[in-house]
């Protein structure tokens, strides 16, 4: 399904230059459930970012469901990736202006859903992630994990086969944070939904099946979950 | 040092009431180093913006220092604020066209040091969190974990006698987060700081002497942190 190689991002600004990914190959099957780990300013959002067709590389390739991602016209990138993808961002990314609904409902919009069916489904995707009752509340008026819930419910509306979660619990407590990793299993195991994350946390690792550990820009492991 | 009683906090949006916070009575002494835990949307962030003196609260009464919070006047308490306390934002709320540099430089030029001296203090402020590379990055040229350690730079930077921080190893990696709170732990006992922090992690909760629990605008624990 997903197959990278030799992937590089390079950054420049003015004379400085960062290189977040410097050289990464790896491959995903439809249906895994794949964990991200790696320190800060490791290259993990810049990856994500390339999976989720949000960034072009600066040099190797990128093929998602058979097709080079870098060969796609604009309109057709958008349209591949609107059919496929479910993306929480780590900084979450909600319309200040919009209201829960409002932001539940943009991918489903994006596809031309009629409004009535549009605006059901965003109301089971917020009730699934526990923030039901606040449909009408605007970002600025959630906390943190509130909001967090929000973005993940975005990325579920579209009954997407790939999400792409960059540290989806980080804001939520221990126990919502659970709630939300079972979710994602069911996803995974009952209706073979790729899953791809990014996570500091081991606990959170470990419902993966697989672990790719980045290192300033590079791929220093491929292997199980950290144990117990 | 911190005497809160029942502190109330109530949002209101149209028909809608938010009770934030329903009647919240604590004390917190000079020295002493707090974790503060609950469920997303407990109240957490709500209960440090009354301690920041960055919200009023809709009833009850906050003593910082032996002053009664809610008597000062808008620039007596802004002066207080910067005199006593450094602030961790859940969402960092660095300003985006500033530098890092800039951005810890910020609660200096508030208290009017020279610039020679404030950019030095920023940069050592920066260093310690291991940013001293990127001090001409502006946030948006930063990973997630990279922002969140210049807003703690930015905290730190006025040798504050308060430190209030909302989630503050939330987006950085095991390594990385230890080595902030191992920071916060030498402050605390080395140089006295008080250190209040919102965690949902605890293994963070453990460094502190005292966990208060919040579940749904009420104050339902006040005792030693979890056992491991
Ligand atoms: N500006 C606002 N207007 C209306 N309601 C608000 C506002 N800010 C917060 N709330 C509500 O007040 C309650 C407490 O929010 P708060 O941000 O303190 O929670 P929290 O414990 O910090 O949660 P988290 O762990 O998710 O960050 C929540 O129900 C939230 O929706
Ligand atoms: N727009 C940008 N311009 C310049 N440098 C950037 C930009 N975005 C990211 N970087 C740099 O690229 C590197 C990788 O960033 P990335 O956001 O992928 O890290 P990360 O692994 O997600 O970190 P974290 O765990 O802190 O979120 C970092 O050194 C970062 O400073
Ligand atoms: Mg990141
Ligand atoms: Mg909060």
């Amino acid at each position: 399904l997903i197959v990278v190689r030799e992937l590089v991002r390079t950054y420049r600004m003015g004379e400085v230059t960062v290189q977040a990914l410097r050289g990464v190959s790896f491959a995903i099957d439809q249906g895994e459930f794949v964990a991200i780990m790696g320190p800060s300013g490791s290259g993990k959002s810049t990856l994500m970012n390339m999976i989720g067709c949000l960034d072009a590389p600066s040099g190797g390739s990128y093929q998602l469901a058979g097709v080079e991602v870098s060969a796609l016209s604009d309109e057709a990138l958008s349209e591949l990736r609107a059919r496929t993808l479910g993306f929480v961002f780590q900084r979450y990314q909600l319309l200040p202006r919009q209201t829960a609904l409002q932001n539940v409902e943009m991918p489903l919009i994006y596809r031309g859903v009629p409004s009535a069916q549009r605006r059901w489904r965003a109301r089971i995707a917020l009730t699934i992630v526990g923030m039901g009752e606040r449909l009408d509340h605007r970002p600025n008026q959630l906390s943190g994990g509130q909001q967090q819930r929000i973005a993940i419910a975005r990325a579920l509306v579209g009954s997407p086969s790939v999400i792409l979660a960059d540290e989806p619990t980080g804001a939520l407590d221990t126990a919502t944070g659970a709630e939300i990793m079972a979710l994602f299993q069911r996803l995974n195991r009952i209706q073979g939904v790729t899953v791809i994350l990014v996570t500091h946390d081991p606990e959170v690792a470990r419902y993966a099946g697989r672990v790719l550990r980045v290192r300033d820009g590079v791929l220093i492991g491929d292997g199980p979950p950290p144990a117990r």
